[in-house]
């Protein structure tokens, strides 16, 4: 199956560009680094509990490059009145992933 | 889709 990726080429730049500027580790970063991020949304910490879920695709604890993606991806897509999924619709899971 | 127990990987939980 190849779907294309929901979060697409020039999104995925600027969410890049996000990553990079919270100085991940070894490609990861921790929870403690992304959750500042995500309540400046200023969206309920329930929800973002959800996203959080969505895209912590191996449940790690922490978010690679694709699963912050995501992450960002549903945020934005919540701030602009979209329900966060309760679960990962497949177009969503980065090909990385899948 | 929750892990049985609460997540301790979520930072929101």
């Amino acid at each position: 199956m190849d779907i294309p990726w929901f979060v697409k080429a020039e999104e995925k730049m600027k969410f890049d560009t996000i990553f990079d500027s919270l100085f991940p580790v070894g490609g990861y970063l921790t929870g403690d680094k992304v959750k500042p991020v995500l309540l400046n949304s200023k969206l309920p910490v329930d929800v973002l509990g959800r996203v959080w879920e969505l895209s912590d695709i191996d449940r790690d604890g922490m978010l690679e490059r694709d699963e912050f993606a995501v992450a960002m991806y549903l945020v934005y897509r919540a701030l602009e009145g979209e329900p966060v999924p309760m679960s990962l619709p497949p177009p969503l899971v980065p090909p990385s992933k899948r | 889709q929750y892990p049985a127990g609460g997540s301790s990987t979520n930072p929101f939980l």
